[in-house]
């Protein structure tokens, strides 16, 4: 397509397809969007960032990323869509418009993208970055197990065959480590919300302990809002709650080092569905899936704005 | 290109602290070269976990005879991987 507005959003695209969506987006819109590259992963593929402001010097900003866990496609589909939706909306949703009159939002749509790549060339399956594991045949760290937030306990392995092997070091992946100075750099980051799929829920700190956060009843709060937002559109159910009393304890976690670094409203998703199809959602549930989502981005993302720390 | 032909994912769920720790412990089992694709959490939350096909009998004696209840989730991944497939090649020839 020549155009973003000719882009097929109803079905899944190789890495190629999303690179040339992004750059399309920015040349249409060159007052609202830009594309930052904060690094490069193991093979050399680019970590493109979407920044979507109006703006003004280190404005307040908002953190959005989608696939770092390779297999999970609908959460780069709806990482496209989102991008979309946001230059669609600006100036026409009088609270989406409010938010980018007054913070950045950045989007890293293809987390992991030698993962993504080789899910379209050998293993529709794959989870980790593709990096090898000096002193082991297999390939690959967990990127949601690599940050340095209880890095290495429980609810991560040591061993690099595992799908959940936390890495050599924390911040050992290049896909990791690009974000971590890039919100160190940024320093005004007030949410961060990382998308996986599935299962529906939609979580907060902690994962590697059972301490709460001292924000936890805000953040309760927030997510129920959020996920009953969601649910008005298509009835969808999700559950919600910190990562270790809502799914399990996983230690080296995105959002727990987020927390850590101050950025309060650290939120991740788990997309649908709850076990029909898994990681393998037919392409015609991507618009509806994002479509949902998106009311409950834009509830943290308002209730974000509205509330400065 | 690996292709997971006659790969099925069962859904198992856990009924008591035994079977909970006994399905914790299947990710070590790597004899059965299980993909865990929901992890177990606690009692009564479903774990689903991806079996290729030549450990999938054995996979499904070892609960069996551990009393664990299992669903089949997914038949044949290969089938939705190729309906996934057709999909992209179709609407990638439209667009052309």
């Amino acid at each position: 397509p020549k155009h973003t507005d000719s882009f097929d959003y109803t079905r899944y695209h190789p890495i190629n397809e999303i690179y040339s969506f992004q750059n399309m987006l920015v040349a249409e819109n060159p007052n609202l969007v830009s594309k930052i590259v904060i690094g490069q992963s193991y093979e050399g593929r680019p970590l493109n960032v979407l920044k979507f402001s109006t703006g003004g010097t280190n404005h307040p900003a908002i953190w959005i990323d989608t696939g770092i866990h390779s297999r999970e496609w609908v959460t780069q589909a709806s990482g496209i869509w989102f991008a979309k939706k946001i230059v669609k909306e600006y100036g026409r949703d009088p609270a989406l418009t409010a938010i980018l009159n007054n913070m950045d939002i950045f989007l890293e749509i293809v987390t992991n993208p030698d993962g993504y790549y080789y899910t379209h060339t050998s293993n529709r399956m794959w989870r980790k970055t593709r990096k090898p594991n000096s002193g082991s045949s297999c390939i690959g760290v967990d990127p949601n197990r690599n940050w340095d937030a209880g890095f290495g306990g429980p609810g991560a392995s040591s061993y690099p065959c595992s799908e959940t092997y936390c890495g050599p070091r924390a911040h050992s992946e290049s896909e990791v480590k690009s974000i971590v100075d890039f919100v160190k750099s940024h320093g005004n980051i007030k949410a961060f919300i990382s998308i996986h799929s599935y299962s529906q829920m939609l979580m907060y700190p902690y994962g590697y302990t059972r301490t709460p956060v001292k924000d936890q009843a805000e953040l309760h709060q927030l997510a129920q809002k959020a996920i009953t937002d969601l649910a008005s559109l298509y009835g969808t159910r999700y559950r919600y709650g910190s990562i270790i009393n809502t799914i399990y304890q996983a230690s080296g976690g995105t959002i727990d080092w987020t927390y850590n670094q101050g950025v309060k409203y650290s939120y991740t998703f788990e997309l649908r569905d709850t076990g029909r199809y898994g990681f393998l959602l037919p392409a015609n549930q991507i618009v509806p899936t994002a479509e949902e989502t998106w009311l409950a981005l834009m509830a943290i993302m308002d209730h974000t704005y509205k509330n400065p720390y | 290109k690996e292709t997971f032909e006659g790969h099925q994912v069962l859904r198992i769920i856990p009924k008591n602290d035994i079977q909970l720790s006994l399905i914790k412990d299947l990710e070590k089992m790597i004899e059965f070269e299980l993909d865990i694709w929901m992890r177990v959490t606690n009692i009564f939350s479903p774990v689903d976990v991806r079996v290729p096909s030549h450990t999938l009998q054995s996979f499904k004696s070892y609960l069996e005879n551990l009393n664990i209840e299992y669903a089949t989730m997914i038949e044949n991944l290969q089938a939705i991987l190729d309906e996934e497939q057709e999909e992209m090649d179709s609407a990638a020839r439209v667009a052309q």
